[in-house]
């Protein structure tokens, strides 16, 4: 079940964004950098593939779908996010 | 949808389960994935061939907890459900053993679902933002009539190209009986299409009729088939012009096939002059090729060469049409005849008689015997004992 009122912090958007290819994966040492532009960009760009309204702020509808089982392969994959590869 | 940029040479695929879910039936798992697969094969050329022991094989299969050895490790119960490779990488797929995984219910996660959905990663297909599709990223709950969006079959066919080796070379499967259709005869409409193929709609989706039955591979999802045309349709019929016209409420939409044919909805006081809204069904009488509208104990005829279309004296009393009872909820022509549709049954209405028509058994019969091909249902006269 969707789960309901769901808090997220703007470090967990992040690191969902960038497991799944919305932002570049992101470095334990310089995460902290991550400038306020880029991850609205990239919660803009998720908005958008989910089909949400494109706030770019991290809004109940957008914290809730975040929290929704989903399959782990990134959603944006091309040549530079290039998917997952065998280790 | 989008492709990742790879895919399998070859379309005669292996695939191995080495690791399996710790709260399955392996003989449940391997049909679950054996049937996770025919949703793609059902599309295209693909086969897939399971191998068991240490064989080598295109796509293996494996259930596993936390880090599992490819650097991207699994985080419990919810959050991420499995992830796979796409054909450059291997083609593998994974999924969380943390999760719950059942077959038909709603508890849980869904392993046909997720495995249908992690095997079109395996052949190369990216994730879509169409949310009703297969490959969006988001687990949706289990669907007991789930169905390929068409942006999948779209995807996959422009991977591996549409199926040829299908049915069609080979008897068609004999036609199905439908558990929903059988337990629940009673359908909001049926129209004939202009080749002449009798549809069914039903809440959200609908079934292909072949003459004895339901056609295999249904039910499937009007919206897939019929885009932006909602579920719950109250009436359709297909006119002479080879256009199939659907009303719901206050509205009807106009399709040549499944196209949508110009800007729809309109209303249908604009469209249907003289007509009503919220009408139970309409049909093209066999009798006289006007267009006729149910509704409740009445009847309208609709004649679009006339002026006006609707005469002052309609509406008319269902009664007089000798022996259909009302309201019906559906009517619909086939092979020279108008049949009507009440709940869990349906009556046949001799043109020329202006009546229903005298038959062994004789009617009301049961929907479900002899259009939806449930041989449970009764084949004789439904309301008495014989």
């Amino acid at each position: 079940a969707v789960p309901t009122n769901v808090v997220i912090s703007d470090t967990t958007a992040a690191n969902y964004l960038a497991q799944y290819g919305y932002l570049p994966p992101i470095n334990p040492e310089n995460g902290a950098f991550l400038s306020e532009e880029k991850l609205t960009a990239a919660i803009e760009e998720f908005q958008a593939f989910a089909g949400l309204n494109i706030t770019g702020e991290l809004n109940d509808e957008t914290a809730k779908l975040m929290a929704t089982p989903r399959c782990g392969v990134k959603d944006k994959v091309g040549p530079a996010a290039d998917g997952r590869s065998k280790r | 949808y989008a492709l990742q940029g790879s895919r399998w040479r070859t379309k005669n695929l292996t695939y191995k389960i080495s690791k399996y879910p710790t709260g399955l039936n392996k003989q449940e798992v391997d049909k679950e994935i054996a049937n996770a697969f025919n949703v793609w094969s059902g599309e295209t050329d693909l086969t897939f061939t399971r191998k068991k022991g240490h064989e080598n094989v295109h796509i293996e299969i494996r259930f596993e907890v936390g880090e599992h050895g490819d650097g991207d490790p699994f985080d419990g119960p919810g959050g991420t459900l499995a992830h796979a490779y796409f054909p450059v990488y291997g083609g593998d797929a994974h999924f969380d053993d943390a999760e719950r995984w059942t077959i038909r219910s709603y508890r849980g996660t869904n392993l046909f679902q997720v495995a249908a959905h992690e095997f079109g990663h395996s052949l190369g297909l990216s994730h879509s933002d169409v949310k009703s599709a297969l490959m969006a990223p988001f687990y949706r709950g289990y669907d007991p009539h789930f169905t390929l969006d068409q942006d999948d079959i779209s995807a996959i066919q422009a991977l591996y190209g549409t199926k040829t080796n299908s049915r069609r070379s080979q008897p068609l499967p004999p036609a199905e009986e439908d558990p929903e259709l059988c337990k629940d005869p009673k359908v909001d409409t049926m129209f004939d299409t202009k080749d002449g193929e009798i549809i069914v709609f039903k809440g959200k989706y609908y079934w292909k009729l072949t003459d004895n039955g339901v056609a295999s591979g249904y039910p499937r999802r009007i919206s897939s088939t019929w885009k932006e045309l909602p579920a719950n349709i109250d009436a359709a019929f297909t006119y002479r012009n080879g256009k199939t016209y659907f009303f719901k409420g206050t509205q009807y939409w106009r399709y040549i096939n499944t196209t949508m044919d110009g800007d729809y909805p309109k209303e249908i006081s604009d469209g249907f002059t003289g007509i009503p809204d919220n009408i139970d069904a309409a049909t093209v009488w066999t009798g006289n090729g006007k267009i006729y509208f149910y509704k409740g104990t009445k009847f309208w005829r609709f004649d679009p060469a006339s002026k006006p279309p609707v005469r002052s004296n309609y509406p008319k009393l269902i009664q007089n049409w000798e022996g259909i009872p009302n309201p019906i909820n559906a009517a619909v022509t086939y092979k020279g005849y108008t049949y009507f549709f009440q709940d869990n049954a349906y009556y046949r209405f001799n043109d020329r008689q202006f009546k229903v028509d005298d038959a062994n058994p004789a009617f009301p019969r049961s929907t479900a015997y002899w259009w939806f091909g449930c041989k449970s249902a009764s084949r004789g006269t439904l309301g008495n004992d014989h």
